[in-house]
Order: C-alpha cells, then sequence, then structure tokens
C-alpha cells in the first residue's frame, strides 16, 4: 500500500 | 486521475459556483450558512498550502486556485457584500466546537508530525464537519431554497464520489490513506439525512423542507 507523501489529490 | 475523482472535482466545483452565482444574482444570502463558508475557506486555505511548494499538474494547481478565490469570494459576498441579507439569527452554530477538537485530533492523528501534514490532517477532518452549521441552520429554519439545495446535493455528491475513487486507486493503483477514507465516510454520511429528502422531494419538484 501506497502512503503518498505527496497528496496528489484536491 | 479517474472518472471518478474528475467528476467529483466537477461536482465540487459545481457546487461553490451554484452558491457564490445564487448569492450573486440574487443578492442574498438568506438560508446560507457563513460559518460553513468560512470553514470551507478554512479548509482549503490549510490543504493548499503546498499549492507553491509542490507542482502537480496545471489542472490541480489551477483548481487549488479556484476553490480559494471562489470560497473567499462566497465569504465577501456574505460578511460584506451582502451583510444585511446575512441571517444571523439562524446560523447560531459553535464552530469552535469543531475547529478545537479537529485541531486537538489532526495532533495526534496524522501519517507525518510535519507542520504542512498536520494542516492538510486537520483540513481532512474539518472538511469532514465543516457542513454542519450549514444543516444545523436547515434545521432551524425548517426548509431550504431550491437553489440551495442543489448546492448541498453536488457539495454531498463530491465526497460520496471520491469513496469511490478510493475504492478504484486501492485496486487498481494500490494507492490507500485511512485518514481520506475514513473523513470521507463521516462526510458523506452526514449527508444521508439530506440525500434522502432531496431525492423524495426535491427531484420531484417539492420545496425542500424538514418535517416539522
Amino acid at each position: 500500500i501506497i502512503i503518498e507523501d505527496v497528496h496528489d489529490e484536491l | 486521475m479517474n472518472i471518478f475523482r474528475l467528476v467529483g472535482d466537477l461536482s465540487h466545483l459545481l457546487a461553490i459556483f451554484v452558491l457564490l452565482l445564487k448569492i450573486w444574482k440574487s443578492r442574498s444570502c438568506a438560508g446560507v450558512s457563513g460559518k460553513s463558508q468560512i470553514l470551507f475557506a478554512l479548509v482549503f486555505i490549510t490543504r493548499y498550502l503546498d499549492l507553491f511548494t509542490n507542482f502537480i499538474s496545471v489542472y490541480n494547481s489551477l483548481m487549488k486556485v479556484i476553490f480559494i478565490a471562489s470560497t473567499v469570494a462566497t465569504v465577501y459576498l456574505m460578511y460584506i457584500k451582502f451583510k444585511a441579507t446575512y441571517d444571523s439569527n439562524h446560523d447560531t452554530f459553535r464552530i469552535e466546537f469543531l475547529v478545537v477538537p479537529v485541531g486537538g485530533l489532526a495532533f495526534l492523528v496524522n501519517h507525518d508530525f510535519t507542520p504542512l501534514e498536520i494542516l492538510w490532517t486537520f483540513s481532512i477532518y474539518l472538511e469532514s464537519v465543516a457542513i454542519l452549521p450549514q444543516l444545523f441552520m436547515i434545521s432551524k429554519t425548517g426548509e431550504a431554497e431550491t437553489i440551495t439545495s442543489h448546492y448541498l446535493f453536488a457539495l454531498g455528491s463530491y465526497r460520496a464520489l471520491y469513496l469511490l475513487n478510493w475504492i478504484y486507486r486501492y485496486y487498481f493503483e494500490g494507492y490507500f490513506d485511512l485518514i481520506a477514507v475514513v473523513a470521507g465516510c463521516v462526510q458523506t454520511i452526514l449527508y444521508c439525512d439530506f440525500f434522502y429528502l432531496y431525492i423524495t422531494k426535491v427531484m420531484w419538484g417539492k420545496k425542500l423542507s424538514l418535517p416539522a
């Protein structure tokens, strides 16, 4: 499971 | 990007502009909770602080600017330009009862104890309850203008579509963010009562009125 360190969602 | 998230973002954009146009055209913010709009402005400002540090895409940056600008404009219209039409007697929800616990929770439960991440987490938690003053106001007045109920339907649909987006991303991209998903579920559940009224009444051309 990838937790994005950069939030790419609005 | 997937269709659920795209339609969700467009539904969110539609909601914000339906409200902005309603206030601008009717030159009145009757029936609209200014406190919810303040919370939404706070949600966007704290969430999009990375606007200048993390470039994701033109779409992402453009939407962030539009969301912040349109929500700040709505707050301006409500509290300054059309202040005389603001119904403060019915917009009495104590938002400090939302901001303080949400702020505390953001410190305790987050992905990373850094200022930007805590503010992002605060924004996600706050957004899930930001509509409460508006729903509380409608329960107090006992009814909502049809245009306001369309606004709420579009706003509630956006996060419900995001739930589908997260299911899609989990299965096709292995992406999963528990904080966003839990808050998104809470946020969508808060609209269920309204969704029921909207679908059983407004869809059939009736006015949205809560059973007294």
